[in-house]
């Protein structure tokens, strides 16, 4: 009688303490904590596992679960660091982080170039091992941007001729391929970016700047939940 | 319709599967 109880936090599979989170992303504790509630939300929309299943990913992007699209799959895919199927919490928040306003630009383009690397069909050249190089992630641009590009016309419901769809195609490649080579790699993708900075305003989400309003959580700032 | 000057890239980046504001709605 007359005693207070905590009620224990309950954190599920894959949590990680906000604390740790913050240190090493541009979010405060009390940021990673709104992104908790965010998290919370999505991973419970279907499976209530502490995990952010592809099909409520899907859900929250197209309010429909089974709503296939490719770049979706691949954003997924990259939030999936450790390539388990799923989404955890730390994972959540350190690729989202990327998208924060005040994340490096540099991490932005190359995040957007791991993206468009449809097949992940980086190499390493043995020249590049010995002198420690930077790793060159070559992409064919040829067949890769013209399926990104057929995806989303499919995806809009448009249509294109096909002369259509190979000349904005080959009109990017030439501006984007400078070594002539077929392929993009991430010195010439920095220059194309740099020269077309619109392509990389997708990398940067204003609401991760406004979260603790949107998702204000007091877990953290009390030490007690549901007071 | 798709503007003859806009490059593939930025043709791509209008994808709502690369919208990821849709996160954040309530």
């Amino acid at each position: 009688m007359g005693c207070f109880c905590l009620k224990k936090l309950g954190h599920k599979p894959g949590y990680e303490a906000p604390i740790n989170l913050a240190s090493e992303t541009p979010f405060t504790v009390n940021e990673v904590e709104a992104l908790y509630d965010l998290f919370k939300k999505l991973s419970r929309s279907i499976i209530d596992d502490g995990l952010i299943h592809k099909e409520e990913f899907q859900l929250a992007l197209f309010k429909n679960s089974n709503k296939q699209n490719l770049f979706a799959d691949r954003i997924f895919e990259l939030f999936d660091i450790k390539h388990n199927g799923v989404i955890e919490f730390g994972e959540f928040v350190r690729s989202l982080s990327v998208f924060h306003p005040n994340a490096p630009e540099a991490d932005k383009i190359a995040f957007l170039f791991r993206l468009y690397d449809l097949r992940q069909t980086g190499c390493i050249e043995a020249e590049e091992i010995l002198t420690f190089h930077l790793i060159f992630l070559l992409y064919d641009l040829n067949r890769k941007l013209k399926e990104m590009v057929k995806a989303l016309l499919c995806e809009n419901n448009m249509s294109l001729s096909e002369d259509m769809v190979d000349l904005i195609v080959e009109k990017t490649m030439m501006e984007a391929d400078t070594k002539r080579d077929g392929k993009i790699d991430d010195e010439e993708w920095k220059e194309f970016v740099k020269k077309n900075p619109s392509i990389i305003k997708i990398m940067t989400l204003s609401d991760l700047k406004e979260l603790t309003l949107a998702f204000p959580s007091f877990v953290m700032n009390s030490g007690v939940s549901d007071l | 319709v798709v503007p003859a000057t806009m490059n593939a890239f930025e043709l791509i980046s209008t994808s709502q599967g690369l919208n990821l504001s849709s996160l954040f709605e309530k």
